[in-house]
């Protein structure tokens, strides 16, 4: 079964993770 | 609670950004150690299908667990190149 998920996509990374107000 | 209704207001951008504030706390509690590479890999889906895994645990799970396999099969491939 080929995957429609690419491995080579951008990271997430989480405004509200990264930059506690 | 995130609605279509609420991301057919947002840019194509913040609609994504908006999906993946929530997916990324649920993918960490599955897959800790790649969640931001998975929720990356998650957003570029549907919006449909991503607020359908919002809602649908079992969804998610399975779209996590193959997100880890074709990553891990990338891995496998890049480093047998070296």
């Amino acid at each position: 079964r080929k995957s429609t998920l690419n491995p080579n996509a951008k990271e997430f990374n989480p405004r509200s993770y990264a930059q506690p107000k | 609670d995130l609605k279509a209704t609420v991301l057919s207001a947002a840019s194509p951008g913040e609609q994504k950004e908006m999906l993946g504030e929530r997916l990324f706390p649920l993918v960490q509690a599955i897959q800790p150690t790649m969640s931001n590479k998975i929720t990356g890999m998650l957003l570029e889906l549907e919006n449909s299908e991503l607020l359908h895994m919002l809602e649908s645990p079992e969804s998610l799970r399975s779209m996590v667990e193959e997100a880890v396999e074709v990553l891990q099969a990338h891995q496998a491939m890049d480093t047998s190149y070296k």
